[in-house]
C-alpha cells in the first residue's frame, strides 16, 4: 500500500541543503538610496 | 536548446546607473522653472527586447532636489541636494529610453513633484521652517523688499525678477521669511533705472546674465532684511543648460 507523506515531511527531505551561512541576493529593485528616503 | 533569457537587470547594476544618469541629464537639461534634481534610488527598471541590440527601456526613478537653481550653471555632482531639515522635495518620474547599438536616448519622460509632508519635519525638527506658498502675500512682500534693496545698493546691472524658487516661513523662535529668486541682469545700470525703471529690459539670449538671489526677512521681533545676489554671467548653452538656447520667460 502507498501511504501519502506528510507535505511538511516531504518538503523537509526534498528541501536543497543550503550552505552554512547562504545569504540570498539582495532583490534586484529597488535600488540602493543615495541621500535619504522622504 | 534555445539561450536563456538574460537575468533580469538589477537597480544598482552599472547598465542601470548609466540609463539613470542619461534620464536626469534629460530631465534637467528639459526644465526651465525651479531647481536641479539628482537621483536618489532606481525604484525599478524593465528591459523590453527589441531586436539584436536595440532595447527599449523603462526607468522608475525617485529624486531630491538640490539647491541649483535650473539657471545655474554648476554641474550637478556639485549641487548639494537638500536636507530632509530644510524640507526636502521629493521628484517622481517616469522614464522611456531606447539602447540602440550600445547607445542610450530618452524616448519620454514624466515627472511629478512633493515636498516632504510638514509633520515628518515638525516630528524631527519643531522648529525648523517649513515650505510657504509662493504667492502667500509675506513671501512676495520679502521678495519685492530684496530685490529693491539689491537694485538701490548695487553699481552693477539693474536686475529684474525671473522667478521666486523657494519660500519658507519660521515663527520660532522669530518669525521669519526666507526666499530663494532667480534674477536677470537688464540694459540698465541701478542708476539709470532710478529715471525711467520701464526702460530696462531683460538683455537678449544672446548677453543674457542670469543670477539667484537669497533673502531673509525677519519681521518679529524685530524687523530685518539680509538680502544676497549673485550674477553667474553671460553663459553658452551646455550640456547642464542647454535650454538657455530657448526662450526662458
Amino acid at each position: 500500500s502507498v501511504a501519502k507523506r506528510a507535505v511538511a515531511e516531504v518538503a523537509q527531505h526534498d528541501k536543497v541543503p543550503r550552505p552554512v551561512g547562504f545569504v540570498p541576493p539582495p532583490p534586484p529593485c529597488p535600488g540602493r538610496i543615495r541621500h535619504f528616503k522622504i | 536548446v534555445p539561450a536563456a533569457p538574460p537575468a533580469p537587470l538589477g537597480c544598482d547594476d552599472p547598465e542601470s546607473e548609466a540609463a539613470a544618469e542619461v534620464a536626469v541629464s534629460y530631465i534637467n537639461g528639459h526644465s526651465h522653472h525651479g531647481y536641479k534634481f539628482a537621483l536618489n534610488r532606481i525604484e525599478n527598471i524593465r528591459v523590453l527586447p527589441q531586436g539584436p541590440n536595440n532595447d527599449i527601456i523603462f526607468l522608475e526613478l525617485d529624486l531630491l532636489e538640490t539647491k541649483c537653481h535650473i539657471l545655474s550653471p554648476t554641474p550637478l555632482a556639485n549641487c548639494t541636494v537638500r536636507s530632509f531639515t530644510e524640507h526636502a522635495v521629493e521628484g517622481d518620474c517616469d522614464v522611456k529610453l531606447l539602447k540602440l547599438d550600445g547607445k542610450l536616448s530618452v524616448l519620454a519622460s514624466k515627472c511629478h513633484s512633493h515636498a516632504d509632508s510638514s509633520e515628518d519635519i515638525l516630528r524631527l525638527c519643531p522648529n525648523c521652517p517649513l515650505l510657504e506658498s509662493l504667492n502667500n502675500t509675506d513671501v512676495l512682500a520679502t521678495v519685492t523688499a530684496a530685490l529693491n534693496d539689491h537694485n538701490s545698493k548695487t553699481t552693477d546691472a539693474y536686475l529684474r525678477l525671473l522667478e521666486i524658487g523657494r519660500a519658507r516661513t519660521q515663527y520660532h523662535p522669530t518669525h521669519t521669511v526666507s526666499v530663494e529668486f532667480a534674477v536677470a541682469a537688464t540694459n540698465c545700470s541701478a542708476e539709470e533705472a532710478k529715471d525711467n525703471v520701464e526702460a530696462c529690459q531683460l538683455l537678449p539670449d544672446d548677453q543674457s546674465n542670469f543670477g539667484f538671489c537669497t533673502a531673509t526677512m525677519v519681521t518679529r521681533p524685530i524687523q530685518d532684511l539680509q538680502v544676497d545676489c549673485q550674477l553667474y554671467g553671460h553663459q553658452v548653452p551646455t550640456p547642464d543648460i542647454p535650454f538657455l538656447s530657448q526662450d526662458t520667460s
